[in-house]
């Protein structure tokens, strides 16, 4: 499975609809300080289900809708190819949708119809994707990983095993 | 279950060592703190970098650390294959030579699963199959398909990056 | 007290305005939390970068950080100025277009200071008025001096630095 | 005033003498990742009088003495130029030396002469020197400055007042 798509609008830095189309190899992503790249990795936590701001570095959810947007709604959308499915589902694509309102409320949709946060993520646990699993590293958590305890250490791989 | 964990162990630490030396002129392994019991101790990384000691991975410098931990990362895909990573400037800490490296070992890895690296530097970027900018206007994020032209051409604030 | 601190603080947030200016293109300033009673609150810093909304230093993206926590800590200089600076690889998160402004910077603060910077840049390496390479040599650290056409030419591991 | 010179042996990675000439204005320091960079910053707090290991990345003493050096000594000096006299002393160059001993030991001289590290310290403070000042940014460090809290960052500016 891969990401072929985001669309990110009124989250965080990005107040109109943006959408970001994604190869299946190495993408790499630039752009100034501050311009809005790990918000792009924030979008992909959050609409995997991410549910704590801090980990998306904000001290409340309320904090993640764009400051400017019209609509105080926040909304993300991933679409995962399901070439392989890895996903245990009929699609060949695979679309996940989470919006953010003003009053903290949240909506999940997949494939189009509502949807609940444990229903995606127990789907998406199957194709091994989850929101805060080794395979994301955050700006300046690389290093973490070789300052780990030796017990630390065995404890994570006790955990893949 | 000791049994199911050695030999992940073994698969895991084959795969840093050979992980580690595309990335670096050197060695890195694992090492059980006690061998018969591994459940009863921790699980040291070593790395030797050129003509010098071994050192635990926690003494290692900064831009050492950072090759090191990503060929851990990697190693362990090895045991548990996520389809796609999300990797937020990995090379902050590397010298040119390091970060030329990575760029070329991802898009090897990129063959067989997505990555998705924020990085500043051209010579990573240039390695990449797709490199996707990101630029502000007017207080809000956009985002733009480039080519390495464009970036290398400096055309603009929105294509400024690491030279 | 009250006004000694009152007086400093004005002078900090007075200077961190104009080297903000000089590292970036936007606006930096300090803001007491109880204006009438100093000592009872905090002191805020904001950033403003470009066309976006001010935003308190912690919320700020890494290279923004960084780029506000040099234009405070030489805010801090005009209160209490120290005769060297120590910089261990400050522009690590910082993109090519500020790491430059950043050499350009400390290129003129070092006629008033002396300052030691660790760089991996070219760009920033090019502003210095002395460059050092250190290199490892059977395991051992050693140093040559270096001029900027030797690390441009790549010339050989031990000039390799960002490029 | 200003640093001239340095000089480290038998320190970290320094495992032959290694001299350094610094000038008064901007130097800049580079070098692939782990030829000794940091450690040169190292070497600079240890003579000016740092006594806590885990400031200069190691967990005692001791291990700031070169694994292959054939006598188990460290030693750094530095050279100031003492050309406004902010150091109060006669003298137009300040010579400090530290040494560090496998047993953990340790001798400071002052101009040649044996001295203490309280005698150094106070010296060096009264030309603003020190080896925690917030002159000096440990590699990774920086961000911090923007990550302290309100009350924090007023507790910095009362100490500099
Ligand atoms: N809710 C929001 N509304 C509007 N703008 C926001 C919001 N949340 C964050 N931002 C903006 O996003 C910016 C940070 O974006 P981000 O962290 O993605 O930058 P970056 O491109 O990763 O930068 P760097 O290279 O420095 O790491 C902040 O400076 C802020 O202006
Ligand atoms: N006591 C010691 N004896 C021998 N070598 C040592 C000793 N202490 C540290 N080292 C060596 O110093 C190296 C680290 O040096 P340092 O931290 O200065 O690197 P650096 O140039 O700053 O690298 P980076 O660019 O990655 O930050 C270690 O990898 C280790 O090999
Ligand atoms: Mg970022
Ligand atoms: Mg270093």
């Amino acid at each position: 499975v891969y990401i072929s798509k985001l669309e990110i609008r009124g989250f965080k830095s990005f107040e109109k609809n943006v959408t970001i189309e994604l190869a299946r190899g190495f993408n790499a992503v630039s752009g100034q300080n501050g311009s809005g790249k790990s918000n792009i990795i924030d979008a992909i936590r959050f609409v995997l289900g991410e549910n704590s701001p801090k980990s998306l570095r904000e001290s409340k959810m309320s904090s993640l809708i764009n400051e400017k947007a019209k609509i105080k709604q926040g909304r993300v959308s991933i679409q995962i190819v399901n070439d392989n499915h890895a996903l245990p589902v009929q699609e060949e694509t695979v679309n996940i949708t989470r919006e953010l309102f003003e009053d903290g409320s949240q909506k999940y949709f997949l494939n189009g119809k509502r949807s609940t946060r444990n229903a995606i993520i127990d789907l998406l646990l199957s194709a091994r994707i989850s929101f805060d699993g080794i395979n994301i590293v955050p700006q300046g958590a690389l290093n973490r990983i070789a300052e780990t305890t030796p017990a630390e250490r065995r404890a994570i791989l006790e955990d893949i095993v | 279950k000791r049994e199911v964990f050695i030999k992940a162990f073994e698969k895991i630490d084959r795969e840093l060592r050979s992980v580690f030396r595309e990335l670096a002129d050197g060695e890195a392994w694992l090492e059980l703190e006690y061998p018969d019991n591994p459940f009863s101790g921790g699980v040291f990384m070593l790395g030797k970098f050129g003509d010098k000691m071994p050192r635990e991975s926690a003494s290692l410098s900064g831009g050492e650390k950072a090759v090191i931990s990503v060929a851990f990362l990697m190693a362990l895909q090895s045991a548990y294959t996520s389809p796609f990573y999300l990797f937020d400037e990995i090379d902050a800490n590397m010298d040119a030579e390091k970060a030329e490296r990575l760029g070329e070992f991802l898009n090897k890895w990129g063959e067989a699963s997505q990555i998705i690296l924020i990085s500043l530097r051209d010579t990573v970027l240039s390695k990449a199959h797709n490199i996707i900018g990101v630029y502000e206007k007017e207080g809000s994020s956009y985002i733009a398909r480039l080519n390495m032209e464009r970036i290398v051409d400096g055309g603009g604030k929105r294509q400024s990056s690491q030279n």
